[in-house]
């Protein structure tokens, strides 16, 4: 049941520290407030949820509409013996169909990537494509139970799941 | 199963970014090299694996005859969307009984805290304390057989298993 130990250490390990107070340091970001053919920015952590659990190394790799941006200010903290470990949010903007421009806090989500690596391996991890798929619902099922629980991570986040290539053009 | 994912995420995502060339960058870095006063320095990642699966921030917390001596070269990567990922290993110092100094590349098993914090909610994981005892055994024999299948991380890190507080002294 990889689905359960991924969706908790998702959340102790990052959600925890990363949320509470994002939207904060959304506003405070250069990108924040009104500009000249640009959308509202939205003060959530976007989370692309391929089903596939394959995450690209960056949002841009599939789509030409989305570019780096930036990054929010980094989170530092002493972990697990690690001195100093830092934690970004990378801003992207995407240019839509009217050449109107979008800036927004997003990145896949990291966890899931283990089962796609571990499907990868499925003659050494035993993870199979079928389970892959279960443990999948099982980990979106199980994070956003854990998250809505949690009132400091509470509406600062949204899931994007997708199938097959599309990333983000469909929101 | 947690012990089984938790495994394959430590892997996937830290330890096959991390230990090949480790050796090197511990060559490279300020610490190494013959040193007056100093016990030859390990090209080894340290990683500290208390039974009770309890990562303290920093090994210095426990620990009066440990000090935070700095940092190798930080990894940089683009790693599922988030654009310039680092990741930090933190070199302590370790002065012994006859005033020896000993610098070396440490930090506790991050992935296993996880289950410490499961632990500690176990009303909502589910993860009672027998279990994760039973799932930290699990955790260690599972990296282990991954990592020795990898040759390029075989021989570059070493566990250090302790029960109790005694962290780093028994060593
Ligand atoms: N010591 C140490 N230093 C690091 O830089 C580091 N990076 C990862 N890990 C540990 O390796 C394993 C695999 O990492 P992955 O990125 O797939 O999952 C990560 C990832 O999905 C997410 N996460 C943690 N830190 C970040 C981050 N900086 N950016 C994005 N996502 C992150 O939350 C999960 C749990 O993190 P940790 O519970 O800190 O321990 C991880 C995990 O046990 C690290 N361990």
């Amino acid at each position: 049941n990889v689905a359960h130990g991924l969706a908790w250490s998702y959340y102790f390990g990052y959600l925890k520290v990363l949320l509470p107070g994002i939207d904060n340091r959304i506003e405070r970001s250069e990108w924040w407030g009104s500009r000249q053919d640009s959308r509202m920015m939205s003060r959530k952590l976007y989370l692309l949820f391929p089903v596939s659990c394959m995450c690209k190394d960056t949002l841009c790799d599939d789509d030409d509409s989305i570019t780096h941006a930036g990054h929010l200010e980094t989170i530092v903290r002493n972990r697990a013996g690690t001195v100093g470990r830092s934690y970004q949010s990378t801003v992207y903007k995407i240019t839509d169909h009217d050449m109107k421009e979008w800036f927004f806090v997003g990145e896949y989500v990291t966890a899931i990537h283990t089962m796609y690596e571990m499907e990868m391996n499925s003659h050494f991890s035993g993870l199979q494509t079928d389970d892959k798929y279960l443990q999948a619902t099982r980990f979106l099922i199980t994070i956003r139970n854990i998250l809505e629980k949690d009132p400091h991570c509470r509406g600062r986040y949204k899931f994007l799941p997708y199938t097959g290539e599309t990333s983000f053009n469909k929101y």
